[in-house]
C-alpha cells in the first residue's frame, strides 16, 4: 500500500486520512482472504467463516475510522475559541491513542513509521498534561445531576468522604446496633464450645 | 464545596456552559432539558429509597411505582416529545431500568408499524390507557440474534378462522424480554407462520398472556420471571411457554403481510421495512454507550481531583491522584471517548431521521449504508464503553468496588448493550458484508457514494503509475 505523502501527527485531517487508509486497507484483507479461500474451493459460507476475524477487524477500522471524521468534522461547528482549543486536544488524543492501540495496524500497512508511533506515544503525554487543567471542567459540561448520577465519589460538591459515611450509616445492616444474627447463632455457638 | 474540586473549576480555561450547549445541541436545548429534569428531582413523589438497601421484589416494587408516576406526571405536564419524554425517564430512572421499558420501547411503536387500520383502532387506545400492558417477545430460549432460527409456532386454522400458537420445544420458550415475567397483559409474539402447510417465515402477532381483570395467567400459557440477574433488577425479563393457545386471524398485524380468511398469504411490499427500527433503536444505544462513559469518566475524574494519595516529590503532601500521568493515561483517553461517541450519537440520529424522510419517500438507496453502519457503531461504541466503565470503576480504588460510587450499578446495566439488539460480533459481521461487497463493487470500477467511497480511493491510488 502507498503511505500518504507525508503524515503531520499533529494535524487531525492528516490522521482522519490515515484511520481511512487503515481501514481501507483492512477491508481489502478481508476480502482477499475470502478470495483466497474461495481459491481453495472451500464454500462461499466456509470462506467467509474462515475469514471472519479479519472481518470483524475490518468492520472496527471502518467504525474507528467514522468516529474519528466526525469527532473532526465536529470541530468545524464551534466558534468559541477557548471551547475550541480543548475539544481540539480531545480529539488528538483520541485519535492518538487510537494509534498507540492499534499501531500494529498502521505499522504493518506502512501508514506510519515507528518514528512517527513513537512521536505519537510522546505527543500523548504532552496532551494529557494540557488536558489536566480542564479536567474537571469538561465532565461538569456533561451536566449529569447529582440525583442523576447518584454516586456518591461523582458528587458535584465534592464532599465525597462525609457521604460517602453517611450512605454507609444507612444500610440495612446497620438498621441495629446489634445483628439478630448475634444472638441467634454466636451466642448459641458460645454456649456449646 | 469541597476546595480541591472549587480550585479545579476556577482554572478551567475555558466556559463550561458553552460546552454544555455544544454538547446538548444549543443552549435553548440546555434550558429546556434542566427544567424537565427539575420537574423529577424537585417532586416528593420521586422520592425513593437507594435500591442498593432493597430486595429483588422490593427493587421491582419501587420501579413499578415509578413507571406509573410517570405515566400519569407526563400527561400532566403534557411532555409529549420523545426526546423531552427521554429526559424525563432518565432523571427519574437514574441508573436503572425501567418496568414498563418494552411497553414504550417496543410495545407500542409494533402496533404503531406494524397494525393495520382496523388494529390500530383497537390495540393503541387499550395500550395507551394500559389496559393492555405489552411487551416484545422475540428471543428464545435456544435462539437469538439469528432470527431465522426461530422456532415458536403459529399455524392458521381455516375452520375456526384462529392461528394456534406453540413452542413445541424446551429451546423455543420465549426468553427475556423486559416486562414479560410479571407485568405484562399482551406480548407480541414473532413466530413463523404456518398456513396451508407452507411456511411463511417470521410474522407479529398479539397474544393475550394474562387475564386484563385479573392478572392470571390464560389457559395454555405458562410465565414468569427468569430470575436475578447481573443487573437489570427493577426488570422482570421472562419466560412464556404456549400450549396450544388459539388467537383471532385479526391479531396477527396485516399492515404489510396478510393471511386471508381461506388462508392464502400475500406477501409484504418490501422486506426491508423492518431494518428501520432496527436501525433507530441501534442508533439509540450509540447515544447510550456516551451517556454511560460520560457518567463514568465524570465519577473517577471528580473523585480523582479530591482524592489524595502517596507523594511525588519527597515530603510533600499527598498530590490529588489526578496529578499522576498514569492516572491520566487511564482516564483522558476515556473522557475524549465519551466526547467522541456523544459527537458520533447526534451524528448517528441526525442521519437516521434525514434518511428515514427518503425511506418514507420510497427511497431505500442510503438504507443498506444506514444500517451497516448502524449494527458497527452499535457495537464498536457498546464495547469500548463497557471496558472504558470498568478502567473507570478501576480507577477509583477500593470506593470503586462500593455501590455508592455508582460505577457498579452503571456496569451491570449497561453491559447488556453488547448482547441485546443483535450480539456484537454479529453486529460487526453485518458490517462487513457491506464492506465487502462495496469493496468489489469498487473493484469492478464502480464509484461508490457515501462514508464508503474511500473503498474507491484505494483502488484509484494502486492504479495510479508509482514514482520510481
Amino acid at each position: 500500500a502507498a503511505r500518504p505523502s507525508v503524515v503531520d501527527i499533529n494535524d487531525l485531517s492528516s490522521l482522519v486520512e490515515v484511520y481511512k487508509q487503515r481501514a481501507a486497507l483492512l477491508v481489502e484483507m478481508a476480502a482477499k482472504s475470502i478470495q483466497q479461500e474461495l481459491q481453495n474451493r472451500k464454500s462461499q459460507e466456509d470462506a467467509w467463516n474462515n475469514s471472519a476475524i479479519d472481518l470483524v477487524r475490518a468492520s472496527d477500522a471502518h467504525c474507528h475510522y467514522v468516529v474519528v471524521k466526525v469527532f473532526t468534522d465536529k470541530l468545524g461547528e464551534v466558534g468559541d475559541t477557548a471551547v475550541h482549543s480543548v475539544l481540539s486536544a480531545l480529539a488528538l488524543l483520541y485519535a492518538m491513542h487510537g494509534i498507540t492501540k492499534n499501531s500494529g495496524d498502521f505499522l504493518q500497512a506502512g501508514l506510519l513509521s515507528v518514528p512517527q508511533v513513537l512521536q505519537v506515544s510522546i505527543r500523548i503525554k504532552e496532551l494529557l498534561s494540557q488536558l489536566r487543567p480542564n479536567a474537571v471542567a469538561l465532565v461538569d459540561a456533561f451536566d449529569i445531576h447529582d440525583k442523576k448520577l447518584n454516586s456518591v465519589l461523582g458528587r458535584y460538591d465534592g464532599n465525597v468522604y462525609e457521604q460517602m459515611f453517611e450512605w454507609a450509616r444507612r444500610s440495612p445492616l446497620n438498621a441495629t446496633e446489634v445483628h439478630e444474627s448475634f444472638h441467634k447463632y454466636l451466642k448459641p455457638l458460645r454456649s456449646k464450645l | 464545596m469541597n476546595p480541591d474540586i472549587r480550585r479545579e473549576r476556577e482554572n478551567a480555561s475555558f466556559d463550561v456552559d458553552k460546552l454544555t450547549n455544544i454538547l446538548n445541541g444549543g443552549p435553548e436545548k440546555t434550558k429546556r432539558r434542566r427544567e424537565i429534569e427539575a420537574l423529577v428531582f424537585s417532586d416528593p413523589d420521586f422520592r425513593e429509597e437507594d435500591p442498593n438497601f432493597l430486595s429483588r421484589s422490593e427493587r421491582y416494587d419501587q420501579a413499578v411505582r415509578k413507571s406509573a408516576q410517570m405515566i400519569l406526571k407526563l400527561r400532566e405536564y403534557g411532555i409529549a416529545d420523545p426526546e423531552e419524554i427521554y429526559f424525563y425517564k432518565s432523571m427519574a430512572k437514574g441508573n436503572h431500568h425501567e418496568a414498563f421499558g418494552l411497553h414504550y420501547g417496543m410495545f407500542i411503536p409494533t402496533l404503531l408499524s406494524q397494525c393495520d387500520p382496523q388494529q390500530a383502532k383497537k390495540w393503541l387506545p387499550l395500550a395507551e390507557s394500559f389496559r393492555a400492558i405489552g411487551t416484545y417477545a422475540q428471543t428464545e430460549l435456544g435462539h437469538g440474534t439469528h432470527l431465522r432460527g426461530l422456532e415458536t409456532t403459529a399455524t392458521f386454522d381455516p375452520a375456526t378462522q384462529e392461528f394456534v400458537l406453540n413452542t413445541p420445544t424446551v429451546s423455543s420458550i420465549k426468553w427475556w424480554p423486559g416486562g414479560l415475567g410479571k407485568t405484562s397483559n399482551h406480548a407480541i409474539v414473532i413466530a413463523q407462520l404456518y398456513s396451508l402447510g407452507n411456511c411463511h417465515g417470521l410474522h407479529a402477532f398479539i397474544v393475550p398472556v394474562r387475564d386484563m381483570t385479573t392478572h392470571e395467567p390464560m389457559p395454555g400459557i405458562v410465565v414468569g420471571d427468569i430470575g436475578p440477574k447481573f443487573g437489570f433488577n427493577e426488570v422482570d425479563n421472562g419466560f412464556l411457554k404456549l400450549e396450544n393457545v388459539r388467537i383471532p386471524r385479526e391479531n396477527m398485524l396485516m399492515k404489510y403481510a396478510k393471511l386471508e380468511p381461506d388462508g392464502t398469504y400475500v406477501k409484504p411490499p418490501s422486506s426491508k421495512l423492518t431494518y428501520g427500527t432496527m436501525v433507530f433503536v441501534r442508533s439509540m444505544i450509540v447515544s447510550e454507550s456516551a451517556q454511560a462513559l460520560a457518567k463514568s469518566c465524570t465519577i473517577a475524574i471528580r473523585y480523582s481531583a479530591v482524592r489524595h494519595q502517596s507523594e511525588i516529590q519527597l515530603g510533600e503532601p499527598e498530590p490529588q491522584i489526578l496529578d499522576y500521568q498514569t492516572q491520566q493515561y487511564k482516564l483522558f483517553p476515556l473522557l475524549a471517548t465519551a466526547y467522541a461517541f456523544t459527537f458520533i450519537g447526534q451524528y448517528m440520529t441526525q442521519t437516521y431521521h434525514r434518511i428515514s424522510g427518503d425511506i418514507s419517500e420510497g427511497d431505500f438507496s442510503e438504507l443498506p449504508e444506514l444500517h451497516a453502519l448502524s449494527a458497527g457503531l452499535k457495537a464498536f461504541t457498546t464495547w469500548e464503553t463497557n471496558s472504558a466503565i470498568e478502567v473507570c470503576r478501576m480507577s477509583c480504588g477500593g470506593h470503586g468496588y462500593s455501590r455508592s460510587s455508582a460505577l457498579p450499578d452503571i456496569y451491570v446495566e449497561f453491559t447488556p448493550t453488547c448482547t441485546y439488539e443483535g450480539e456484537n460480533t454479529v453486529m460487526m459481521l453485518q458490517t462487513a458484508r457491506y464492506l465487502v461487497k462495496s469493496y468489489r463493487q469498487a473493484e469492478a470500477g464502480q464509484r461508490l457514494g457515501g462514508i464508503v467511497s474511500y473503498l474507491n480511493e484505494s483502488q484509484d491510488r494502486r492504479l495510479q503509475p508509482q514514482a520510481v
